[in-house]
Formats: structure tokens, sequence, C-alpha cells
């Protein structure tokens, strides 16, 4: 038996708002740690990775772990439906093929439940290892999604340089040329306008921007983003999901072949 | 013009 209530159930819309268009279909792994959710887009080129803490949910009780395969479309239609301030609770038993959502309004004169149907999504599992990055950036979510809509306009390929002075965004297209460069700012009034920089040393990696771009859609989820980047590897893009977990994003670099 | 990598060339599948 599945059972987990979710006070802010407006988190779990806005994560699904965030890969639905990079990923269509996900299994959903629920265990006692919490719910997970790693996919990648069908490419194969871009992986999301989810982790919602079972602290993170006011009532959170799950027999024995389980694997829901939902629509990640069919799931956001079903979460469009729950106001911005109802509590979200996901039921499912362990060998069912449905899981039923329930929302309450706060003051609980409005309830009403959901029932999707599973599916069985068969699909690879990639293990990602913790990484010592080269370079950490952690920046105003805002600023990172009008970063990556600016330079859509002028490219296809971005190469992100990271330095001691600041990170470096750098596109070209038949338009012409663009860099943006973002500098260490740690001593803004409000902390959600801060860039801080962690360098080990420097790294520039080339990313499609369509994927960066499609990243970006998570920004109504956290004040800000984290890029990670370490030589000839992907980036990771992270976005907090309050303190209850992370919705984090993997992009393979494009290599000069 | 560099070449678009996957994600298998730099993680296994488990």
């Amino acid at each position: 038996m599945l059972e987990a209530r979710l006070v802010q159930g407006s988190m779990l819309r806005k994560v699904v708002d965030a890969v639905k268009d990079l990923v269509s279909d996900a299994n959903i792994d629920v265990s006692s740690s919490g719910f997970s959710l790693q996919a990648m887009d069908t490419s194969h080129v871009s992986l999301i990775a989810m982790h919602l803490r079972a602290d993170a949910f006011e009532h959170f009780r799950c027999d024995r772990p389980m694997s829901m395969g939902m629509s990640l479309a069919n799931l956001a239609k079903v979460l469009k439906c729950a106001g911005s301030d109802d509590i979200v609770t996901l039921k499912a038993n362990d060998d069912g093929d449905t899981v039923t959502f329930m929302f309450e309004s706060p003051k609980e004169d409005r309830v009403s439940d959901f029932e999707l149907k599973l599916m069985d999504i068969d699909s690879e599992h990639l293990g990602i290892p913790d990484t010592d990055y080269c370079a950490t950036v952690t920046m105003p979510a805002g600023e990172y999604a009008r970063i990556c809509k600016d330079l859509s306009s002028i490219g296809d390929t971005v190469v992100i340089s990271a330095t001691k002075d600041g990170v470096k965004f750098t596109t070209s297209g038949d338009v012409g040329t663009a860099n943006v460069t973002v500098r260490q700012n740690t001593t803004a009034d409000k902390k959600e306008d801060q860039t801080i920089i962690d360098l080990k040393e420097p790294v520039a990696l080339t990313f499609a921007l369509r994927y960066l771009t499609s990243f970006a859609k998570a920004t109504p989820l956290a004040t800000h983003v984290t890029l990670s980047m370490t030589r000839e590897l992907p980036v990771m893009v992270e976005y907090a999901i309050q303190d209850m977990g992370h919705l984090r994003f993997y992009l393979a670099p494009k290599i000069e072949d | 013009t560099p070449m678009q990598n996957h994600l298998e060339e730099f993680y296994s599948l488990c």
C-alpha cells in the first residue's frame, strides 16, 4: 500500500510541468526513502533525475518499493486539476494498475480524486556517480532562463566557460555572435540575486541550447539553479525542490570529433 | 563542428 500526503501539492505539478516536454513516459519509483524518477529523453542526450524525500510528505506510507509507470502528459493533466494551494495525496495498491490522486482545498471544503491508469514502461537506468565537479555555478534561475532564451535567438550551440572572473555563455549563428558573462556576485542584498562560482579549475564545454532551454522550464521551482561542470562530462543543471529534494538535468556535451 | 555525444558514453547502464 502506498499513501503519501504532500501539503505543498503545487510542487508536484511544477516538477511534472518542468519535465513533461523532455520525457513523455517515465517510471516513478517509490520506496521508504521517497519518490524518485530517472529518465532519458528519446535521443539519450539529456536525462532527468528527480528525488522527493519521504520526510517532505506530511504522511508517508510505503509498505514495499514499487514502480509506477506513467504518461507524464496525463499526469500533468491530472495535476492541472489541483488548486495551487491544495493538499495532494497519492494512493496506490501494491499490485494495483492505477494510482489515485486526491486534492483537498486548504479549507477542506472541496475534495476531488482522479484515478490514473499505470503503464508498463521498461526504462533504462543509468548509474550516475557522484562527481567532484571542476566548476559549480549557482545563479538566479531567472537569469539562467533569460540567457538560454536570448542566446537561442542567435545560435543553437553554446559554449559555457567558467573561469575565476565569471561564467561566460557564447553562441554564434547566421545572425552573428553573442556573449553573456555572469560574474560572481556574493554581495547582492537579496540572496536570490547572488551568483556564486566555486572554481577548482577553469572549464569550457559545448552544448545544444535547446536542451538547456528546456531545463529552464523548472524555473518556477526554485530561486536558484546550479550548473556543475567538469571537462568532457555532462553538465548537471540542478533545481532544489525547496528542502524536499531536487530536480537534476544532465546534458551530454558536444565534443570536437 | 563539435559532435553531439550521448549519455551512454559517460554513464553506464545499470
